[in-house]
């Protein structure tokens, strides 16, 4: 979840 | 979404709005590197292995959509148009894209966040992306004239860069948790490679003559 959350950038 | 991140989105999106605009109108890809252009397809093939699977927004998905189209279709427009092909300069584009890809997977393999495919992907997609500008480059000293569309589109790409490490300090300092090393370090040695190009470019910028690297 954690890196999930972070995965948001292009 | 901070300023930085949007200002570097939109730099990346006009760097291909330039580059496409280039091919469609004057026909011609001279001076672009189809190496350099290949594995951009391939950074954002595998970095975005995740846009079926995990929705994070629309604006997020669609320049997904974008990204893939564009690289794609300029890498179809530079092999395979029947005009636009005549003026890429095969003979100058020698770059050999394994030496590139396969330290860049090797590294991938060991330097990861965690072991799994769609993670390792994005992890090599970083590395790739951080080299993938070299064939551009070497192209481009090798080049003695460097038209304006190709040294916008070059410009573009860096300064998209550029702002993107503006967005992570902004989001470093703004959000809790927020550490994310790998693209750090290869958007890092990414923006490095471009220092030369910049220098040059603002040189012929300042004193207006046309750009052209030292051989």
């Amino acid at each position: 979840e954690f890196l999930h959350q972070q995965k948001d950038e292009l | 979404m901070n300023i930085f991140r949007l200002t570097a989105d939109m730099t990346h999106l006009m760097s291909v709005i330039v580059l496409l605009l280039k091919i469609h109108t004057i026909k011609s890809c001279a001076g672009i590197s189809l190496k350099t252009q290949e594995l951009y397809a391939i950074v954002f093939t595998c970095r975005y292995l995740d846009i079926f699977t995990d929705f994070i927004s629309f604006y997020n998905t669609i320049m997904k959509v974008i990204f893939l189209w564009t690289s794609f279709s300029i890498v179809w427009y530079m092999r395979y148009h029947k005009i636009v092909r005549r003026s890429y300069d095969k003979d100058q584009d020698t770059f050999r894209h394994v030496f590139l890809m396969l330290p860049c997977l090797v590294l991938a393999l060991l330097i990861n966040e965690r072991f799994t495919f769609k993670e390792v992907m994005w992890t090599f997609s970083f590395y790739l992306e951080a080299v993938a500008i070299l064939p551009q480059l070497v192209l481009l000293q090798r080049t003695r004239n460097i038209d304006n569309l190709t040294g916008q589109y070059i410009f573009l790409l860096g300064a998209y860069r550029a702002l993107y490490i503006l967005n992570w300090i902004y989001r470093y300092v703004t959000e809790p948790n927020y550490v994310h090393w790998i693209p750090w370090m290869s958007g890092l040695v990414q923006t490095l490679l471009y220092g030369d190009f910049f220098y040059y470019y603002f040189l012929s910028w300042k004193n207006n003559v046309k750009l052209q690297l030292p051989a």
